[in-house]
């Protein structure tokens, strides 16, 4: 069973093309293994990223020298997928 | 204990199989305009169910309907479910659905990707694609809404086998989507095509592997806005409207840009409720508003499909 310990998902807000290009490019780098939730497509629209632990500390290091402003929406994915699976758990019982 | 579609909680999320027993449970307790039809099997041999809502004989003209063809978006699979429920029991209670039912059939695929929704349920939680083997390469699975006959291989789809947006060999490699593209072609009177994904809130119609607007860009349009009016009066969900390439991104080899180009006019995409918040672990205390806000949105493109032969 696959967990997702320490997951954690970005939201990122690009500002202009140039950004976007630099998300693409993070796109491409099969190691750092990103589930993108939300593809970069404008920079008017925000892009969602779930990024492995092991990924987190590369990822956030490379927005913030590229300036590109990211907030987290998820701190970590494992509790909501814990509590999910208390409440289907609980539902059946 | 003997189940039926009464015991059956369409506020949590359930099983494979139990959404299996489901319907059944709805073919049987309303046996007069609810049957359950098997238009294929998956990759790893389970069978793709349809629900067929029709009070005549016949080829009528007919609704697509299908959800889940991204296995992690759980609340898409679980609001078919509770609008399968809906259609069936307000046939001859609500006028707006008897009318409806009058008029055409309604084809419902709550399940468009039953291997990766097992999967999501035993192993992998954040699972999207199918679960096909991809020769030469150690990942497997390609993402059922790239690998449509429609603009197969553009932009906004990978050829990484890795990739969660893989567009796969070729178009209709999996069997998934063969079986559904098959069962429409051979149907042949299919006036709308609906399918539900869930994360951004959007309703978008054609294109999505080019960014020129189709044919019936106003009308699509305007039915959108009428929709996603709909569906927020009830909870003050807002919805944007527009063509896929517009609204978030180039994406080929889709199914409504399929279908669209097939000739069905009424092809939409919906993206239903989700802030962002819980990704696609949307709570299960909003699986029903999320169902009951949908299903408006619905009703009112069906409604328009009755009125608006073409």
């Amino acid at each position: 069973l696959e967990t997702f310990v320490g997951h954690q998902v970005l939201r990122i807000k690009t500002r202009n093309e140039e950004q976007l290009k630099k998300l693409r490019f993070l796109e491409t780098l099969d190691h750092l293994e990103l589930d993108f939730w939300l593809n970069p497509s404008t920079p008017a629209l925000p892009v969602d990223v779930r990024i492995p632990a092991h990924s987190l500390q590369a990822v956030k290091i490379f927005l913030e020298s590229h300036g590109i402003e990211y907030s987290i929406l998820i701190e970590d994915l494992q509790v909501i997928l814990d509590r999910e699976k208390q409440d289907i758990v609980a539902s059946q019982q | 204990m003997e189940r039926s579609s009464s015991t059956f909680n369409y506020g949590t999320y359930h099983s494979l199989a139990s959404i299996y027993q489901e319907l059944d449970n709805l073919a049987s307790e309303y046996g007069n305009i609810v049957s359950k039809i098997q238009i294929g099997e998956s990759y790893e041999k389970r069978p793709l169910y349809v629900l067929k809502f029709s009070t005549g004989r016949g080829n009528r003209p007919a609704i697509w309907l299908d959800a889940g063809i991204h296995s992690r978006e759980w609340v898409t699979q679980a609001s078919a479910m509770w609008i399968a429920k809906k259609i069936a029991s307000d046939y001859g209670n609500d006028p707006s659905i008897t009318s409806l039912l009058n008029n055409l059939d309604i084809f419902l695929l709550p399940v468009a990707n039953p291997d990766g929704y097992e999967f999501t349920h035993t192993t992998n939680r954040m699972w999207r694609k199918t679960r096909s083997k991809n020769s030469g390469s150690l990942c497997i699975g390609v993402d059922p809404n790239r690998n449509w006959d429609a603009g197969f291989g553009g932009p906004g789809a990978s050829s990484n086998p890795c990739s969660d947006s893989y567009h796969g060999p070729r178009a209709n490699s999996e069997v998934e989507v063969k079986s559904v593209v098959d069962f429409i072609k051979n149907h042949g009177n299919i006036q709308a095509f609906l399918t539900l994904h869930s994360y951004s809130q959007l309703l978008m119609y054609p294109y999505g592997y080019k960014c020129t607007p189709p044919a019936d860009n106003a009308e699509l349009n305007t039915i959108g806005k009428a929709a996603a009016n709909s569906i927020r009066s009830l909870y003050g969900t807002t919805y944007t409207v527009g063509s896929i390439c517009s609204t978030i991104y180039q994406a080929s080899g889709g199914s409504i840009d399929w279908s669209y180009d097939y000739g069905i006019k009424y092809s939409f995409a919906f993206e239903l409720r989700d802030t962002g918040r819980y990704g696609f672990l949307l709570p299960a205390a909003q699986i029903i508003p999320t169902a009951e806000e949908t299903w408006l949105g619905l009703k009112t493109i069906m409604e328009y499909v009755r009125d608006n032969p073409y």
